[in-house]
């Protein structure tokens, strides 16, 4: 598998090691994915790198792949964001992938190894929803919501009416909210903020976990919230050109 | 305050 980029796989592990440590990644001919709970149970992520993402991509026969994150990102501190990056599992010797980082202009070339590990994963099965309500915005500004509100208190709640999408946080000593309404006037898609729902609803999460959910706003210009009364909320990124996607499921919480 | 649900209330092994 050979991507244009190594940024995009810095960025994707940006988004995940905080939640999970290590995880197993599935390679079939339609791409490699993943899918892992975080120790809590709290937050589910899903990562979908399509063959798209590929400059090359051949599967001969499906694999899992063990990868402990923590090495993986030291490995990956040695590519520059704009190196390709080959990586390399032979189906003979499952016990380590190679990576492979290759600078043109420098026509320099990296090459390391990084051992597999056997990882016991398990698989949750992730109902098609109904969504109640759903928001897409520009990434950055739910990203800077999230970040000023859970500064506020560790509570956020979203509520969805008429008025548009309120964020709410309160703390000890103080109380904020942040409210959006559809945006009509923008041209640009990736700016536009769109509403839909059926009925008014308010959830209310964990900042500290929305917090880590933003991390993926750097993968995609854009995110959609799916909101539905008494369920996980799912936060999805998706990437340029058919690449893939990372969605987040968060647990709310009750009263 | 509100309690923090976790993920199996929702979602089942497959």
């Amino acid at each position: 598998a050979r991507l244009p980029r190594s940024a995009v796989l810095k960025k994707i592990l940006d988004s995940v090691k905080d939640l999970v440590k290590e995880t197993n990644w599935d390679c079939n001919e339609e791409g490699m994915s993943m899918q892992a709970l975080d120790t809590g149970r709290i937050v589910l992520v899903e990562v979908m790198l399509r063959e798209a993402a590929f400059e090359s991509y051949a599967c001969e026969v499906p694999m899992t792949l063990g990868i402990d994150m923590e090495p993986f990102g030291k490995v990956l501190r040695c590519a520059g964001g704009d190196e390709k990056v080959t990586i390399k599992a032979s189906r003979n010797d499952q016990d380590h992938i190679e990576l492979v980082f290759e600078n043109e202009e420098k026509e320099r070339m990296s090459a390391f190894e990084l051992k597999l590990m056997d990882i016991d994963g398990e698989h949750m099965a992730v109902p098609d929803a109904e969504w109640g309500a759903e928001i897409s915005m520009p990434s950055s500004e739910f990203k800077k919501i999230v970040m000023d509100l859970a500064e506020i208190g560790s509570d956020l709640t979203i509520a969805v009416s008429k008025l548009g999408v309120t964020f709410t946080a309160q703390g000890n000593n103080c109380k904020g909210s942040m409210v959006l309404q559809p945006s009509t006037a923008v041209d640009k898609k990736s700016e536009q903020v769109a509403i839909s729902f059926t009925e008014p609803l308010e959830m209310t999460f964990a900042a500290p976990y929305m917090k880590m959910i933003t991390k993926a706003a750097a993968l995609s210009s854009t995110v959609t919230l799916s909101l539905d009364e008494a369920c996980p909320i799912c936060v999805r990124y998706e990437m340029e050109d058919n690449a893939g996607h990372i969605k987040y499921y968060l647990a709310p919480k009750e009263d | 305050k509100a309690g923090q649900m976790r993920l199996d209330s929702f979602f089942k092994p497959q």
